[in-house]
């Protein structure tokens, strides 16, 4: 489902050249839950940045069911964005305006689904992140752990066929953890959704099909988890 | 040095009350190195807030050297939270404009130091956490764990004689996170610099002195590490 081809990321810092990605190639199957792993600075970020379409390529192309995302136009990328790729940011992205409800809601108001409906599937799916007692706080009101959470749920309110899940338990104690380690897993093995985890953690590698070691902007190895 | 007496913190959300603390009591002695481990939400950053001088409690009073914090004026509160503690907030709470040594040379201007002398020193400590080749980099063009050791190296800019590190290896890869173990537990073991940190993590937990275990804002038990 996701081609990656001689994928390179550029920054010019102040004359010089840092490369966040330098030559990644990468082929993960539809339905594979693979985690990527490797020290802080490796590139994880940078390659989420770029399959999910948010961030372009200095060289190399990423391809998704087969097409060029860079060909896609605003209206076609919009749509990868909202409806195909669910994205649990590192750092949340939150809005602090809005309720932890209508931070999950938000993504299906872009999908077109009724606004009672999308907020009631926001409450459920808070629910099973343990949030059922917090559907009304905004993110300042919450601590890490649970925003974070609420940043889980709002990836899988579009049903996703691809999610994209950045340290998703950095925040967590190892029960609430492992409580969405299972979530996710079992997402990927019930409904064959495509689960890409960015992760330190290794009761997560543990539960992936294959480890992708990153190291410098590179990939070192890819194990079968 | 710190004496946590029955300490509660509410919050009122439309109605209903929400204790973030709900009658918490601890001792921590000069030099020691005590974690405070719990689920998400039970409480660990409402406590250091209280701790640090960044909140106020509901009820309950905090003691700093036999001091109650709540009687300091602003300039004695302002010393404080600058040269006696230093903080390492869990979502970093770095300055966008600033690079990673202006930001980490930032307390050492309010405590007097001359302008080279603080960048310089800001240069070493990050060089200490690993980012002698990001020094010039701003947070937006740092990775996660890359900003997590500026905020890291901040804490340490003024000496200070206590650290409250919340969090402080939850984007940080397993060796990176032992460096920062290292070096924590180190200024703990030379300088006599106590050190209170909040973690999931097990690696942090077993270097500790003690062990508060913490639970729905209360205090669950105390172990030896
Ligand atoms: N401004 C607020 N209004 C209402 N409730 C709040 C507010 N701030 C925090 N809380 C609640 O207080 C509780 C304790 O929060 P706190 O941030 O201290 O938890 P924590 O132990 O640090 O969690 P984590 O490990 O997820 O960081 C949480 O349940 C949170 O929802
Ligand atoms: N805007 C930028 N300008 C310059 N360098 C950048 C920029 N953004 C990222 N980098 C660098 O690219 C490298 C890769 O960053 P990335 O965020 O992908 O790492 P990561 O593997 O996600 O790390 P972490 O585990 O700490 O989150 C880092 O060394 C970082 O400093
Ligand atoms: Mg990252
Ligand atoms: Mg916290």
């Amino acid at each position: 489902i996701i081609q990656i081809e001689k994928i390179a990321r550029e920054y010019e810092m102040g004359g010089s050249k840092i490369y966040a990605l330098d030559g990644v190639n990468l082929e993960i199957g539809r339905g594979e839950y693979v985690s990527l792993v490797g020290p802080s600075g490796s590139g994880k970020t940078t390659l989420f940045n770029l399959i999910g379409g948010l961030d372009r390529p200095t060289q190399g192309v990423v391809y998704i069911d087969g097409v060029d995302i860079s060909k896609l136009d605003a209206y076609e990328l919009a749509w990868l964005r909202c409806r195909k790729i669910g994205y649990i940011f590192q750092t949340f992205n939150l809005i602090p305006v809005l309720t932890a409800t209508e931070n999950v809601a938000l993504p299906t108001v872009f999908a077109g689904v009724p606004r009672d409906e999308g907020l009631k599937k926001a409450e459920k799916i808070l629910a099973s992140v343990g949030l059922k007692e917090r559907l009304h706080h905004k993110p300042g009101e919450l601590s890490a752990g649970q925003q974070q959470r609420v940043a889980i749920a709002r990836a899988m309110a579009n049903d996703p066929a691809i999610i994209l899940a950045d340290e998703p338990t950095g925040n967590l104690d190892l029960n609430t953890g492992m409580e969405i380690i299972d979530l996710l897993h079992g997402l990927n093995k019930s409904r064959g959704m495509t689960l890409i985890a960015a992760t330190h953690d290794l009761k997560m590698i543990k539960a992936s099909d294959r480890i992708v070691w990153m190291r410098d902007g590179k990939i070192e190895k890819i194990e079968r988890g």
